[in-house]
């Protein structure tokens, strides 16, 4: 027996939001731990992974560790049925072959349930050992959205490169060149408008365009966005989720032939 | 030209 209540409801939509154009299916597994997601795309290029802490939830009862299998643009209809007030609660049975997904008006005035069908999934599960980066950059989740968005019309790909000056984003096309350098800026009013730069030395990755404008989808989550880069290892781009957990995403490198 | 690697080349499956 599963039974997730979640106060804030708009974040599991916004969750589904951010993840439905990268990912088709995925198996969601809930644990003691929390209710938790690992998936890739298609072409084993990105990954996402996502946590929400059991704590997170205003009610969490996991009887014994589920994982269920679901088409992510699916559920996405069904939460986009939620209202952004409405408290959700994910409710299953062990063995059974659906999920309901219940809605809760904030007054109690409209209680609406979804039943969805799981599917039998082959999960993928990738094992990502925690690795030491090379640099880090926490800047405004809506800075990085718009930079991602600006250079996809003038390149197909970034190069993202952190030195003692800052973190540079540069693309090149067919029509020209571009290039963005955000300084490190933490004399700021509001915490989450300040771009943080911590390096242990200087490093340059390139990626595709194409996967980091879907990454920011998870914008509307988080104020600020994280960046960890090592040469030799995939970026992440990490978003946080409230006070409950976070949606990472893992993009393989582009390399110069 | 640049080549697109994929995950793999980085990370083993559990």
């Amino acid at each position: 027996m599963l039974e997730l209540r979640l106060v804030q409801g708009s974040l599991l939509k916004k969750v589904l939001e951010s993840v439905k154009d990268l990912v088709n299916d995925a198996n969601f597994d809930c644990s003691a731990t929390g209710f938790s997601l690992q998936a890739m795309d298609s072409s084993h290029v990105a990954l996402v992974a996502l946590l929400l802490r059991s704590e997170g939830f205003e009610h969490y009862r996991c009887d014994r560790n589920l994982s269920m299998g679901m088409n992510l643009n699916n559920m996405a209809k069904m939460l986009k049925c939620a209202g952004n007030d409405d408290i959700v609660t994910i409710k299953a049975d062990d063995g059974g072959d659906t999920v309901t997904f219940m809605f809760e008006s904030p007054t109690q005035d409209k209680i609406a349930d979804f039943e969805m069908k799981l599917m039998d999934i082959d999960s993928e599960h990738l094992g990502i050992p925690e690795a030491e980066f090379q640099a880090i950059v926490r800047m405004p989740s809506a800075e990085f959205a718009r930079i991602c968005k600006d250079l996809s019309s003038i390149g197909d790909t970034v190069v993202i490169s952190v030195t003692k000056e800052g973190v540079k984003f540069s693309t090149r096309g067919d029509i020209g060149t571009a290039n963005i350098v955000c300084r490190q800026n933490t004399t700021v009013d509001k915490p989450e408008d300040a771009t943080v730069i911590e390096m242990q030395e200087p490093v340059s990755l390139t990626f595709a365009l194409r996967y980091m404008n879907s990454f920011t989808k998870a914008t509307p989550l988080s104020n600020q966005v994280t960046i960890s880069l090592s040469s030799e290892l995939p970026v992440v781009v990490e978003y946080k989720v409230a006070e409950m957990g976070y949606i990472r995403f893992y993009l393989a490198p582009k390399l110069e032939e | 030209h640049e080549t697109q690697l994929r995950l793999e080349a980085f990370y083993t499956f559990n």
